[in-house]
């Protein structure tokens, strides 16, 4: 099983 | 000010409902073109954003943009006293600190208002690119939701992939493994029990059941769950709301180790 991304790592703050 | 009138008190009650187990406190961010909403879960894993606009509320007005934070437990409180064919409209002045909630009975002999303390948040709001993905779904929500609820039995993960011919979700446990494939299905009568694929190539990707069964929560939200997947970025979990807009959920797939 592998780890979770965080959502910030896909999407830039804005 | 800001006033914003729905027909069903139901549709902000399930909204609520289909968030609030992942989301503690979001935004509000109200604008002429509607209503919109931005949030994280508390590990940051997973995203849900709504949309509704202006032009699916009964009456809508908004003279310059706000954001209303909101505690979602505290309002699905609220939202508990109205009955669903109530008639709901949420109000605030500007610079207001409170929301007022108002429920109208069908027939006009029961009026409820409810003011709710507005919180100051310090939300991160997150630029979500359009993306052309490479394989897409749309199926019975409440398929969605049953297959989501009988692998979490067998499993922590979920591969989904979608081929041409439908899409394939499948466990992995200590009991063993399994897999529930749903075919393409264009010719059923009703159109929210077509199971419709759109792809320009397969994908297979896994997912934490655990965020899957919190996004499941929004099935009473409409028919149709929509699935949008390209290799390597969020799946986006999308149920449409009819004539309104949608509601959306992000998360990452697992990564092999």
């Amino acid at each position: 099983k592998g780890g979770q991304t965080r959502m910030d790592t896909f999407f830039k703050s804005t | 000010m800001f006033e914003a009138k729905l027909n069903e008190a139901s549709l902000l009650k399930k909204i609520v409902e289909a968030i609030r187990e992942l989301v503690t406190d979001a935004n509000l961010d109200c604008s002429e073109a509607g209503i919109t909403m931005q949030a994280m879960d508390s590990s940051h894993v997973s995203l849900c954003a709504l949309n509704l606009r202006s032009d699916g509320f009964d009456h809508y007005r908004c003279d310059r943009n706000l954001s209303l934070g909101l505690n979602l437990a505290n309002l699905s409180k609220i939202l508990k006293c109205a009955g669903n064919n109530d008639v709901c409209t949420l109000r605030t002045e500007d610079d207001a600190d409170t929301l007022t909630v108002t429920f109208e009975s069908p027939k006009q002999e029961r009026i409820s208002e409810f003011e709710l303390k507005l919180i100051a948040l310090d939300a991160e709001h997150l630029g979500i690119p359009d993306t052309n993905y490479k394989a897409q779904v749309r199926m019975p929500s409440a398929e969605f939701q049953r297959i989501i609820r009988d692998l979490s039995v067998i499993g922590d993960t979920c591969s989904i992939a979608v081929g041409k011919d439908g899409v394939r979700f499948g466990v992995e446990g200590d009991l063993g493994s399994g897999s529930i494939s749903v075919k393409q299905n264009t010719a059923a009568e009703k159109e929210e029990e077509r199971v419709e694929v759109h792809m320009e190539e397969p994908v297979e990707l896994t997912f934490a059941l655990r965020y899957l069964n919190f996004f499941a929560k929004a099935t009473p939200l409409g028919p149709i769950v929509a699935l949008s997947m390209s290799p390597d970025v969020p799946v986006v979990v999308e149920f449409p709301i009819e004539t309104v807009g949608y509601l959306r959920f992000y998360l990452a797939p697992k990564i092999d180790e």
